[in-house]
């Protein structure tokens, strides 16, 4: 879940 | 309201197979510059980031910017009415609940008509940050999908290494391992047989096999492919 949490903001800061 | 055309239908037939796997609903954002899609898989490990560039279509007309909200199951189904030649036309009209298909055969004899009934999407607005990678491969798509197909009768789980002079996928289950090793050939007639490794530093990663299976499906779609590979970021298909 912490991954897909880390992801999503990695992808949000596109 | 939005207009294009595609002059094959196959183009949109390969782009969701593609998609389908991993995205259940998503918005096309359509504007003046083309169809995007931006969606993360229903587990959120994965995006998927499309763009159709309006080039692509003639004619193509996108009068305001309009978010499609797309069924991807149903969509797939749709597109497997149509012929790879069919030329395809989508439409969307002023605040339009259906997206329409239409797909005409080359000689003009056979017309089919669908409508997909939109659906309300929450989009995120996602996308891949730019990043300098430690490893950047080139390599034929059709190889990529052969080693992540190979490599699955072992594991759930490649590690791709990346050195100077080869890339080396390895797969390591309870019933053995194994290994491919993908060497850079620079004099190769053809530019998709092409296997590049540019390096930055040498990075060794592990991935799922089952999403680089999904990835590998777009293989359809063009020749050679990319994997950007460094610690701690997403592995970039």
């Amino acid at each position: 879940v912490c991954r897909q949490v880390w992801l999503t903001r990695y992808f949000e800061t596109a | 309201m939005l207009e294009a055309r595609l002059p094959s239908a196959v183009t949109l037939k390969k782009i969701i197979d593609a998609v389908k796997e991993l995205v259940q609903d998503a918005n096309f954002d359509c504007n003046d510059s083309g169809i995007a899609l931006q969606a993360m898989d229903s587990s959120h490990v994965a995006l998927v980031a499309l763009l159709m560039r309006a080039e692509g279509f003639d004619p193509y007309r996108c009068d305001r910017n309009i978010a499609l909200g797309i069924n991807f199951a149903t969509l797939a189904k749709v597109m497997k009415c149509a012929g790879n030649d069919d030329n395809l036309t989508i439409k969307a009209g002023e605040d339009a609940d259906v997206l329409s298909l239409m797909f005409e055969s080359t000689n003009s004899d056979r017309i089919s008509e669908f409508d997909i009934k939109l659906m309300d999407v929450d989009a995120d607005h996602l996308g891949i940050p730019e990043t300098d990678y430690s490893a950047t491969i080139k390599m034929p798509s059709a190889e990529f999908q052969r080693i992540c197909r190979d490599l699955s009768v072992m594991s759930e789980t490649v590690t791709i290494e990346a050195v100077k002079d080869a890339v080396k996928f390895i797969a390591s289950g309870d019933t053995g391992s194994g290994s491919i090793t993908v060497k850079p050939n620079q004099a190769v007639d053809k530019k998709d047989m092409e296997v590049t490794v540019t390096l930055q530093e040498p990075v060794k990663l592990a991935f799922s096999l089952k999403y680089l299976n999904h990835f590998a499906k777009a293989s359809t779609l063009a020749g050679s492919v990319t994997l950007s590979l460094s610690d701690d970021v997403p592995l970039m298909i």
